[in-house]
């Protein structure tokens, strides 16, 4: 496991004592493994091991008396300096807030839409839910079902084009005096040009003053793919990981932040409608290195 | 995702960016690389396809389909494309002249039911369901009852999402599948593993924990027609000698394939 890896390197490092070359770059593999091993990209593995070694390097580490201790501070550094901070939802009050979610196919977008219309809804603000996904079989009951189990707003009068719809949405909020929405959008995947327009056509007409993209902690490699082909055709603003309640090391988290510069906003951690909670860099950080 | 050039134009380390990006994980990947080492190899590409295709070759991919009726419980991690996968190997099925039933064994996720209902419609195919909330074991028994009662010669089983780590929810599936023997005297025909093909190294524990859980018989590969590989099965099927039975290659009623040594290969190298 990734833990039992680093472990294994900490281990390694702290007998050592004093550092030989040799002994940095086998302490260094180890580390590297454990990053792949979470799921971490090949490519940003290479860049923070290349990073952590020149610094590992220097002469204030080798001559030092803990090096291990050094180069795991070393470390952690890198991976924080990545990851960076939570940054909270992009609400302003007395304007219309538009809040997105995209994602690939089944990874947690309807779910969380309504976790956050949950968590406004216990600050004290209210947000109306609405379905944007015209394509998969009973989605809209999906997010109706969630609505009425929670108490929370959700749009009903649902057209079947996705712009007639949310311009309809967008009255229904005015006359009503909503000024959050959250829309839950159709999965889609990156290479699909067709759906990818769709979304791009949507995102030109409005103002979003979020477009959060939606990923399934247990995403291996290919997340820096997915992440790229979303935040070239919109603005992403952050993104949240599901399923943070599986095993997953979540590299994928890493590999997001990495080639969007997207903060992260919220993790899943379950199917229950409280189960969100706000990114915290240190945990995630544990999680992937142990 | 990454492509490999042939025979000698790929050195070691495109061979080592190939297959971790694939995600064969690392302790493939490492024991691969030694291998050409230890045997010298000229043409690590043409080694790497020939490997992959003995692991692929070694398992026995044909469905069961012995007894009547038929019986396939779907399981897998939440969001992984059991019940699009179920609605497509109804197709299947029924464009072979079966009658198929379907029995909505997910009482839990909101409009978990409405969804496969709305499938069997389009499908004409009956389904079996109760209440949201109910018992799963109740359904699935339920059910059985019916397609006995009617002589149907499939029973598809939907089962909802759930993570390897809920040891409550792994319980509930061993549960399942000992309904299913008590109701037809005998196991499933298949207790498939549905497995999203962009899933990393947890793939791998999904596999440890669920076929503790029930007698997985084979993998349903999904979303393969995305930009991953799912490479993750190679070093899946080496190591548990499960096989992959059906590919999921789009959300239509269609879009399903039984598992193809050449296709799969060629869309991964
Ligand atoms: N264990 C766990 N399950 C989750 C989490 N978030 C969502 N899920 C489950 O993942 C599955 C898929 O969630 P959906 O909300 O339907 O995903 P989606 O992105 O809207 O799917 P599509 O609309 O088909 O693209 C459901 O079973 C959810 O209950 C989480 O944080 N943990
Ligand atoms: N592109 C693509 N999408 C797929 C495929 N299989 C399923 N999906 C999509 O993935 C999403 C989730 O599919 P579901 O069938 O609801 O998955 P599930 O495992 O039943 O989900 P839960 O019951 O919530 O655990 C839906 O949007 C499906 O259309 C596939 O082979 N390719
Ligand atoms: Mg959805
Ligand atoms: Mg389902």
């Amino acid at each position: 496991s990734l833990k039992n890896n680093l472990q294994k390197a900490f281990k390694f490092f702290r007998s050592k004592g004093r550092l030989s070359e040799q002994d940095i770059k086998e302490g260094l593999r180890e580390i590297r493994v454990a990053l792949l091993e979470a799921d971490v990209n090949y490519k940003i593995v290479k860049e923070v091991i290349k990073r952590v070694e020149e610094q590992a390097r220097s002469q204030k580490v080798i001559e030092s008396l803990t090096p291990a201790e050094q180069i795991i501070t070393i470390l952690y550094n890198e991976l924080v300096a990545i990851l960076g901070d939570a940054v909270p939802l992009n609400i302003v009050p007395n304007e219309t807030n538009l809040i997105m979610l995209v994602g690939l196919q089944g990874n947690g977008k309807t779910t969380t839409a309504a976790k956050l219309a949950y968590f406004l809804k216990n600050q004290g603000k209210k947000a109306l839910l609405i379905p944007f996904d015209f394509k998969r079989p009973a989605a809209k009951e999906q997010l109706v079902a969630l609505a009425e189990k929670n108490g929370l707003e959700v749009f009903r009068d649902t057209l079947i084009e996705p712009v007639p719809t949310l311009e309809k949405a967008l009255s229904y909020m005015q006359k009503n005096g909503i000024q959050i929405a959250i829309i839950d959008t159709a999965g889609r995947k990156e290479i699909d040009e067709e759906m990818m327009r769709e979304l791009s056509d949507v995102y030109a007409k409005f103002k979003f003053s979020d477009v959060l993209f939606v990923s399934d902690s247990t995403i291996g490699q290919g997340a820096l793919k997915v992440a790229k082909g979303f935040s070239e055709i919109v603005d992403l603003t952050g993104g949240i990981f599901t399923k943070f309640d599986s095993s997953a090391k979540g590299g994928a988290i890493l590999s997001f932040r990495y080639v969007t510069g997207k903060p992260i906003k919220f993790v899943g951690t379950g199917e229950k409608i409280t189960d969100l909670e706000v990114f915290y860099p240190d945990r995630v950080i544990s999680r992937i290195v142990g | 995702r990454k492509i490999l050039k042939r025979k000698t134009d790929s050195t070691i380390d495109d061979i080592e960016e190939f297959l971790i990006e694939n995600n064969f994980g690392v302790e493939f990947t490492e024991h691969f690389l030694e291998e050409l080492k230890e045997n010298r190899v000229k043409d690590p590409v043409g080694f790497l396809r020939k490997k992959i295709e003995d692991i692929l070759d070694s398992v026995d991919t044909s469905l069961s389909l012995d007894g009547r009726p038929i019986v396939f419980l779907f399981v897998g991690t939440n969001g992984s494309g059991k019940t699009t996968s179920i609605a497509k190997v109804a197709y299947f099925f029924r464009n072979q002249g079966k009658k198929v039933l379907l029995i909505a064994g997910d009482t839990f996720r909101a409009a978990a039911i409405e969804q496969l209902t709305k499938w069997a419609d389009k499908l004409n195919v009956p389904i079996v369901k109760q209440q949201l909330g109910s018992d799963p074991a109740s359904v699935v028994f339920d059910g059985l009852e019916s397609a006995l009662k009617k002589k149907v010669d499939v029973v598809l089983i939907d089962s909802a999402g759930r993570v390897e780590t809920k040891k409550n929810l792994m319980n509930e599936l061993s549960k399942l599948q000992r309904v299913i023997e008590k109701k037809i005297g005998r196991s499933a025909n298949e207790v498939l593993l549905v497995l999203d093909a962009y899933t990393g190294q947890n793939a791998v524990e999904q596999v440890e924990v669920f076929t503790q859980a029930v007698n997985v018989t084979g993998i349903v590969l999904t979303k393969l027609d995305g930009s991953s590989s799912g490479g993750i099965i190679v070093p899946i099927i080496e190591r548990y000698k499960i096989p992959v039975k059906f590919i999921g290659v789009g959300e239509g009623i269609g879009d399903l394939k039984l598992f193809d040594k050449e296709f799969y290969i060629n869309q991964l190298m």
